[in-house]
């Protein structure tokens, strides 16, 4: 159970990395 | 067609997956690309989680007493924080460079190697948990395999008291399973075999109880009356072998999908 937490805020980390490195890369496509 | 086996795993990395696609094609769109903005924060965060799993998993090596998960977790452990490495190298990159291509190149693959190695993880995980129902129904086939030499009526009733439990762990948690799996067609197999199992057990036991009666009046038709119980006993064993093959599926028979 503590690892599916332990995965699940890693890839609400990485999503919101994610995120901020699309953000610039849209605006210009 | 799912890319992932189970609905937790696929509820954990899905959305990520598809963001990380996402990103990979906007960075070979804008092959340029705009100034990068200062990932420092969010890429402290994927370093922070990392570590915290790296905890988790490490107690989850040491607890557990599954020889495989043992084995194969500190590698996805690694692949994990390898890529956190790389993200921080490519924020350290970026801050120096914005415009940086190798550290945009180092951001998809420590966003891809986060990807797979928690994926890798996630079912290192899964698959001792899928273990552990396995080991369960080979309880259930060790029981089955006595049937044919419970003689009288008190064995019989030690059997069937001894089987009742198993049976209905089994029966709890390969149908919890069945609800986990996002392949149907393991979903619906695993569905039919259970029914079967349920169905076959009150039969085989009154196959058995008929067995002991004849043997204990030493009448006629022993020998067909344990004919029929092995009969009904080979049938179970083979629906839970089915099972315990089926809970070992994680890939996807092309054919079998079309």
């Amino acid at each position: 159970e503590m690892i599916l937490e332990a995965a699940k805020s890693i890839a609400a980390a990485t999503s919101a990395l994610v995120k901020a490195a699309s953000a610039a890369q849209r605006e210009l496509v | 067609m799912p890319v992932f086996h189970t609905k937790t795993i696929e509820s954990i990395l899905e959305p990520v997956a598809q963001q990380v696609s996402r990103l990979v094609i906007l960075h070979e769109e804008a092959e340029d690309g705009n100034a990068m903005p200062d990932l420092e924060k969010p890429v402290f965060g994927v370093s922070r989680a990392v570590q915290n799993l790296v905890k988790v998993g490490r107690e989850t090596i040491q607890s557990s007493d599954d020889a495989i998960l043992r084995q194969d977790m500190p590698a996805a452990l690694q692949r994990v924080e390898q890529a956190a490495r790389h993200l921080e190298e490519a924020s350290g990159m970026l801050k120096a460079d914005p415009f940086s291509q190798p550290a945009r190149k180092k951001l998809i693959e420590g966003s891809r190697g986060i990807l797979q190695g928690t994926s890798s993880l996630l079912l290192c995980f899964d698959e001792s948990e899928v273990r552990k129902i396995i080991s369960e129904c080979k309880r259930v086939l060790d029981y089955l395999a006595v049937a044919e030499v419970v003689d009288s009526l008190e064995d019989l009733v030690r059997f069937v008291k001894d089987l009742s439990p198993c049976l209905s762990k089994v029966s709890r948690e390969v149908d919890g399973r069945q609800k986990e799996l996002t392949h149907q067609v393991h979903r619906d197999i695993l569905i039919r075999c259970l029914e079967e199992v349920k169905t076959l057990t009150p039969i085989l036991i009154c196959s058995m109880k008929i067995y002991i009666q004849i043997h204990a009046q030493g009448g006629k038709g022993g020998e067909e009356a344990g004919m029929n119980r092995d009969y009904l006993a080979q049938r179970m064993t083979d629906e839970l072998n089915e099972i315990i093959r089926v809970l070992q599926l994680t890939t996807y028979d092309e054919d079998e999908w079309d």
